[in-house]
């Protein structure tokens, strides 16, 4: 563990706890893209998959159920008790192509050919792009609320600073994994623009807007 | 040790 991951991590936890406020709080979850949301919990499925198999701490493990069980959660509730505040007609991205992108990609570009690995290898090239719907919906629309803006924030923030924390094991403990290093770079480039209409807006008190 | 399950990231 380093200050890099540890950050990162808690940026992860504060994005899912923000996005929890904020359907809480608005009592809607308009301007959340349901598509990302059943991305992400796909992603946390398929990676952790080693759940039961593989311990590494109890650190590790808690984050694990959590991640898990919080985009679960928003998913249901999504489809439940939140059904009517958001509008699939606005959420159009065709996800296919990101759940069958990262099917090739993972079964051309992997480590080992097992079971475990392989949907390993999966949720990391598909949470590369998992926000792609998101990011769409936004474009379409021109918009978003401050606080969706803080989550999306938190939650891009978060790969970033795992990317620098891939650079920082290398350095000092010779640690290197291409693939998560590569998708983690390419999740940052698609946040790009994103990254920029936040620092040069929301950070000053406005409204996120496109222009 | 389980198969391919050498992560030990988030």
């Amino acid at each position: 563990m380093n200050v890099f991951r540890l950050v990162a991590d808690l940026m992860h936890l504060a994005s899912i706890l923000i996005l929890l406020l904020k359907i809480r709080k608005t009592r809607s979850a308009a301007g959340i893209s349901f598509k990302s949301q059943l991305l992400y919990l796909i992603v946390f499925v398929t990676r952790y998959l080693d759940l039961f198999t593989h311990w590494v701490s109890l650190y590790n493990t808690a984050m694990k159920v959590f991640f898990i069980a919080s985009s679960g959660y928003i998913v249901y509730q999504m489809q439940r008790r939140y059904r009517a505040t958001w509008d699939p007609a606005l959420d159009t991205f065709r996800i296919e192509f990101l759940l069958g992108g990262a099917a090739v990609m993972s079964l051309i570009f992997h480590t080992k050919f097992t079971f475990l690995e392989l949907f390993w290898t999966y949720s990391i090239w598909l949470e590369a792009v998992a926000i792609l719907p998101q990011l769409f919906q936004m474009s379409r629309t021109g918009e978003a609320e401050t606080i969706t803006a803080h989550y999306l924030f938190a939650l891009g923030a978060y790969r970033g600073l795992y990317v620098v924390n891939w650079i920082y094991r290398y350095a000092t403990e010779g640690y290197w994994e291409w693939i998560p290093f590569l998708a983690g770079m390419v999740q940052t480039v698609l946040y790009a623009d994103f990254f920029y209409v936040y620092f040069s807006r929301v950070m000053r008190g406005k409204k996120f807007e496109l222009p | 040790a389980v198969e391919g399950a050498t992560h030990d990231e988030l």
